[in-house]
């Protein structure tokens, strides 16, 4: 049975599609065959970059995996029922046509959609990027005017809840749910440390596992007109600089956080 | 007349919270009055951000203006043509209760929305930040695969254009249209002179002028929890960094790119 990989964050511009697709690459390069869903197609950063590597692949003769994608719009009809009735059959039937993938990658829209509430209810791993900052903290608590104690939960948790809690009602396994700081400064240590703390203790209160997360690294978006990652570059025989090294280790601890080991 | 400035960008996570926030401020150390409508009242970072300031304020007894503010949630009718209607209503409403401002600020989401629309045909200077990225970057515009050559619009700066009809059709002065860059790297200076040369051919054939924009520095994300800009450091009597006296420079440049002097 196929692993579905949900990347969800209310938040918008907190490294979901930067994710999704460094965690693709990553499982091709081990062997695995991956689908990609895209359901915030009408943005479609994600399909965006895997049609840019499927045409630099091709055009350039490289010897690199492209998976398969689905994109799931969101509906034009005009009855809000009807509507995310047409969405679910839809997303089934996206799902249905890559049945013969190892592993599901499905991206999500940085706001609050049906389509997305959807994708969370298939997630065996929800990967939920998060700059460092008290700004996209606050869509997963409230804090006190210090930005010491949580008060409570906030609307992104609260949703993620909610999906939880219909997936254990139809049997489903438990959604394991990790969360992952982005872009991570490499100056201010004072703000990092802050959030650190605050994420540790939200982990328990809330409900998921932290992962280690990405540094604030420009390779990890320049490559995005040719469709590639850092984890390409082996076969373009570009060099490697430190940054790129530290990038490459940062995904496989991603990988490694959520069980999926590199090789098959 | 007041003025209207709009956030707009459909690319999540691009700044247009924070930007708004640092506008208002200053606005109001400059002896404006000033009114924020929140079109992205669900996730709503600036409804908090003001909310969060309101209580530091009074709290702590400070000297400190808060603007007034109005959400405005998206509608819950379940048909398409019904809850548009009712979104145009409430959106005139919130804008009537804010007649006696001399500036209003709107914030709208990181993604595509009627209410965004109606926004954006509001505005009379429209404000867009973009992280330098060819992520960001192909919300504008399409590029090829090396990054170089532009190929045509995209989705958002096709939307701009279509209620910028919109508004010349209902006799409104043009939009003047802003693109400014934000959390621009201090390290990486040939992934910032390429998306720069871009946004120069970009702003001649899309039609935007182009502000000088904003840094990556912790201080534009700190405050959030109390509601404060680095902007009001001089009432609470915080000692100023380099990179907050850096911060302020980017502030004024913004206000000067858009025609709005800090003293009013
Ligand atoms: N680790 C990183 N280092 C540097 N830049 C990054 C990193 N992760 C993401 N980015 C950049 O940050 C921006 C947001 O990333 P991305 O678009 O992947 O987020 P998202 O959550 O998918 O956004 P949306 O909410 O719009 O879907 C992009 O410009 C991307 O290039
Ligand atoms: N100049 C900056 N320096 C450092 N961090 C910044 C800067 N501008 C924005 N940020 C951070 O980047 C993230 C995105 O900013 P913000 O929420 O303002 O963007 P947005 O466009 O309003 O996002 P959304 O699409 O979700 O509405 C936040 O975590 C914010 O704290
Ligand atoms: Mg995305
Ligand atoms: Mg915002």
């Amino acid at each position: 049975k196929a692993r579905y990989i949900v990347l969800g964050n209310e938040k918008g511009g907190s490294g979901k599609s930067t994710t999704a697709m460094h965690l693709a690459v990553a499982l091709m390069h081990g062997g695995r065959k991956v689908g990609i869903i895209d359901l915030d197609a009408r943005q479609g950063t994600l399909s965006r970059y895997v049609e840019n590597r499927a045409a630099f692949v091709e055009s350039e003769g490289l010897p690199l995996e492209v998976p398969k994608l689905e994109k799931v719009l969101g509906s034009t009809l005009d009855h809000r029922e009807e509507a995310q009735a047409d969405e679910e059959e839809r997303l089934n039937a996206a799902v249905e046509r890559l049945q013969d993938c190892d592993c599901l990658i499905i991206d999500t829209p940085g706001s609050d959609s049906h389509l997305s509430r959807l994708g969370h209810i298939l997630a065996d791993i929800l990967i939920s990027p998060l700059n460092d900052s008290f700004i996209d903290l606050d869509l997963l608590a409230r804090l006190d005017a210090q930005g010491r104690k949580i008060l409570g939960p906030s609307i992104y948790s609260q949703m993620v809840w909610e999906q939880r809690q219909k997936r254990a009602r139809q049997g489903g396994r438990p959604v394991d749910w990790v969360v992952m700081r982005n872009r991570l400064s490499h100056l201010d240590a004072r703000n990092k440390q802050r959030i650190g703390q605050l994420l540790d203790e939200l982990s328990q209160r809330i409900g998921f596992r932290l992962a280690p997360g990405f540094g604030e690294r420009v390779i990890f978006r320049e490559l995005f007109p040719q469709g590639l990652t850092l984890l390409d570059l082996r076969e373009t025989h570009s060099s490697l600089t430190m940054s790129h090294v530290a990038a490459r280790q940062e995904v496989r601890e991603l990988l490694r956080t959520i069980g999926v080991t590199e090789e098959s």
